[in-house]
């Protein structure tokens, strides 16, 4: 038996919509000590992990582990059948053929139950190591997407070059180009509009818009976006949702030939 | 121009 209940469904309809334009379908495993996705893209460039913690919950039952393939799609529809208030609670046999998604509202009065049918994947698990990063940058969410949407508009990819000093965002298309630097802020009274740099030596990376304009979907789990990189490695850009766990893309470098 | 790389030049796949 897995069942998994949040007093909210909010979270959840925004996990779905911080992942649904980057995958068609992932395996969720499901144990003991939470909820676990990590898959790529179609076309392998970037990866997203997401981890559910089973004390984030405010109810967790998980009696063996399990892998359940689920379409993404499907999943998305059936959650924005969900009020954001509504309690969801996600139940699961011990060799499920389906998932049932039960969403019932604060007043109990109205109770729905959608069951979705599990599909067989096979299971590509990339092994990412524990990794040092030569600079590590929170900033606020809406900011970076802000700056993504904006030097989009000028070329296909976008270089963030971080010292010190700062991080510079900068595009360049066939229209002209375009950068913003950004400074470390000096105070940091207000936690959630504070952009902080822990560098070790400086980097300059170049990632496709495509991606990360679908990474900022992300935005509205967190005020705060953490984006890890060093020289000629995937950028890590992490959410955290709330206190229940994170959602981590990987995405990779373009590359000079 | 940059050559766009996969994940998977980076890390095993397991």
């Amino acid at each position: 038996m897995f069942e998994a209940r949040l007093a909210q469904s909010a979270i959840l309809k925004k996990v779905l919509e911080a992942v649904k334009d980057l995958l068609t379908e992932a395996t969720f495993e499901c144990s003991d000590s939470g909820i676990q996705v990590q898959a790529m893209d179609n076309a392998h460039v970037s990866l997203v992990s997401l981890n559910l913690r089973s004390d984030g919950f405010d109810k967790y039952r998980c009696d063996r582990n399990l892998s359940m393939g689920m379409n993404i799609g499907t999943m998305t529809k059936i959650l924005r059948c969900a009020s954001s208030e509504d309690t969801v609670t996600l139940r699961a046999v011990d060799s499920p053929d389906n998932i049932i998604f039960i969403f019932e509202s604060q007043n109990k009065e109205k109770l729905a139950e959608y069951e979705m049918k599990l599909i067989n994947m096979d299971l590509e698990h990339l092994g990412i190591p524990e990794t040092m990063y030569s600079c590590v940058v929170k900033m606020p969410s809406q900011e970076f997407a802000r700056i993504c949407r904006d030097l989009s508009q000028f070329g296909e990819a976008i270089t963030i070059a971080c010292s010190k000093e700062g991080i510079k965002f900068s595009a360049a298309g066939d229209y002209g180009n375009a950068n913003v630097k950004l400074a470390q802020t000096a105070d940091s009274d207000k936690e959630e509009e504070a952009v902080l740099i822990d560098m070790q030596e400086p980097v300059k990376l170049t990632f496709a818009c495509r991606y990360l304009n679908s990474f900022v979907k992300a935005t509205p789990l967190c005020a705060q976006v953490k984006l890890s990189m060093s020289s000629d490695v995937p950028l890590v850009c992490e959410y955290q949702i709330g206190e229940i766990g994170h959602i981590r893309y990987y995405l990779a470098p373009k590359i000079d030939d | 121009t940059p050559v766009q790389n996969d994940l998977t030049e980076f890390y095993n796949l397991a």
